[in-house]
């Protein structure tokens, strides 16, 4: 495992702590857009059906189990723990996400590597991860004041799949290791989409202000 | 070789 698989991975680790920090210590998920969390528990839902049959080491398989185990947990905070679930900005997070799930899965069906269970669905997870932020950009964009901890847990999971890209940049180069084009293009629009968000938190971490996205 | 298959990623 190379330099910036590691930081990757570290930096997806410590976004899911940020937000569990956030509900768990301050009872709050105000400016966390639900629909985005239900999302990333069927991502890794999806991505991760070969967790007892495809070991690859420990840590894959702990990782994994975390991801898992902290994209439900938040979702089960978000909607049924009687006090942070009142921090919900229920209103304002309007995004009607299952309209990303179909054309995910049709894609997944259409354009994988191998049309098996296992593969339709790890694609599927990759098609998804990619649009799964967008519900919590649009939340974000509608929120007046973003605190702290949620500006710097879209920030660490837009860093990870930057991070991953160099990764895949430097395995191919060093390895012999080619990622599949799917990956690379679900990599990047990914990235992409968080772009404009890292110029803004980049913008009141320069100038010192309270991140604001414009209108 | 490609990674057919094995995903050692997360």
């Amino acid at each position: 495992m190379n330099i910036f698989r590691l930081a990757g991975d570290m930096t997806h680790l410590f976004s899911v702590l940020v937000l569990l920090l956030k509900i768990h210590t301050i009872k709050s998920c105000a400016g966390i857009s639900l629909k985005t969390q239900e999302l990333y528990a069927i991502v890794f839902a999806t991505r991760y059906l070969d967790i007892f049959t495809n070991h690859i080491s420990p840590y894959n398989t702990i990782m994994k189990l975390i991801f898992l185990g902290s994209s439900f947990s938040i979702v089960w905070y978000m909607r049924y723990h009687k006090i942070v679930r009142r921090s919900y900005d229920k209103d304002q997070d309007t995004f009607r996400h299952y309209i990303l799930i179909l054309p995910c899965l049709i894609l997944a069906l259409l354009i994988n590597e191998k049309f098996t269970f296992k593969e339709v669905m790890w694609t599927f997870s990759l098609y998804l991860e990619a649009v799964a932020i967008l519900p919590q950009l649009v939340l974000l964009q509608r929120t007046r004041n973003i605190d702290n901890l949620t500006g710097q847990y879209v920030f660490l999971l837009g860093a990870y799949r930057a991070l991953y890209i160099v990764n895949w940049i430097y395995r191919y180069f060093t390895e012999d290791h080619f990622v599949h084009w799917i990956t690379w293009v679900c990599g990047l629009v990914q990235t992409l989409l968080c772009a404009d968000f890292f110029y803004y938190y980049f913008q009141s971490w320069k100038n010192n202000m309270k991140l604001q996205l414009p209108a | 070789s490609s990674n057919g298959g094995l995903k050692d990623e997360l």
